[in-house]
C-alpha cells in the first residue's frame, strides 16, 4: 500500500 | 525498523561522523565539498521538521536531532572555523541548478500538497543529488583523501542498505513509497561510479586518483 502517513524513515 | 534500514541510518551516521572528525582532527576542509554540506543541512533541516510535532520513537528523534547537530556543526567548522582552508577553487558546482529543479519537482510531484509533505518532498529530491558538488569537486581535484572516499563509501552503503530496506518493506509489510525510492534509486546510481573507482583503488591502498 502507498502509504505516506507514518513518516518513520530517517 | 529492520536490518537493513538501522544498518542503513548507522553507516549514514559513520559517514557524517567519519566527516566531522576529519576536519576537527586535520583543522582543514580541503578536499571536502562545502556546497555538498550545505545542501545536507537543508536536507535535513527541510526533512525533520516533524521533530517537534510528531513523536515517532526514540531512535527516530535522537537520530534526527544528531544528524541536524552533525550536520550544522560540519558546515560551521568549514565556512566559520576552518574557513581558511576551504578549497573555493575546486568547489564550484552552481547548487542553484540542483534546488531550484528540487522545489519544481516537490510542487509538481508530491503525495500531498501540504507545506511539510512539499519540504519532505523537497528534501527526498535534494538528497539524492547532494553528493554532486562533493563528486564534481573530487573529479576537479583528480582525488580524494583516503578519509574523503571512506566518508563517501560509508555513505553509498548507507543508500544500498535503505534501497534493500524498501524492498523488505514492500514485501514484509506491504509498504512503500514512490517517491522516495524513485529518488534513492537515483542517488545510489551516483555513488556506482565512485564504487568501482574505490574498490579498484582506495582498497588496494591506493591514493584515490581518477583517470585525467
Amino acid at each position: 500500500a502507498q502509504d505516506n502517513e507514518t513518516k518513520d524513515e530517517l | 525498523m529492520n536490518i537493513f534500514r538501522l544498518l542503513g541510518d548507522i553507516s549514514h551516521l559513520l559517514a557524517i561522523i567519519i566527516l566531522l572528525r576529519k576536519i576537527w582532527m586535520s583543522r582543514s576542509c580541503a578536499g571536502i565539498s562545502g556546497k555538498s554540506q550545505l545542501l545536507f543541512g537543508l536536507v535535513y533541516t527541510t526533512r525533520y521538521l516533524d521533530l517537534i510535532t510528531s513523536y515517532i520513537s526514540l531512535y527516530n528523534s535522537v537520530m534526527k536531532v544528531v544528524f541536524l547537530a552533525a550536520s550544522y556543526a560540519t558546515i560551521y567548522l568549514m565556512y566559520v572555523k576552518f574557513k581558511a582552508t576551504y578549497d573555493h577553487n575546486h568547489d564550484t558546482f552552481r547548487i542553484e541548478f540542483l534546488v531550484v529543479p528540487a522545489v519544481a519537482l516537490a510542487l509538481l510531484i508530491n503525495h500531498d500538497f501540504q507545506v511539510v509533505e512539499i519540504l519532505w518532498t523537497f528534501s527526498i529530491y535534494l538528497e539524492s543529488v547532494a553528493i554532486l558538488p562533493q563528486l564534481f569537486m573530487v573529479s576537479k581535484t583528480g582525488e580524494a583523501e583516503s578519509i574523503t572516499s571512506h566518508y563517501l563509501f560509508a555513505l553509498g552503503v548507507y543508500r544500498g542498505l535503505y534501497l534493500l530496506n524498501w524492498i523488505y518493506r514492500f514485501w514484509a509489510e506491504d509498504h512503500y513509497d514512490l517517491i522516495a525510492i524513485v529518488a534513492g534509486v537515483v542517488q545510489t546510481v551516483l555513488y556506482c561510479d565512485f564504487f568501482y573507482l574505490y574498490i579498484t583503488k582506495v582498497l588496494r591502498g591506493k591514493k584515490l586518483q581518477l583517470p585525467a
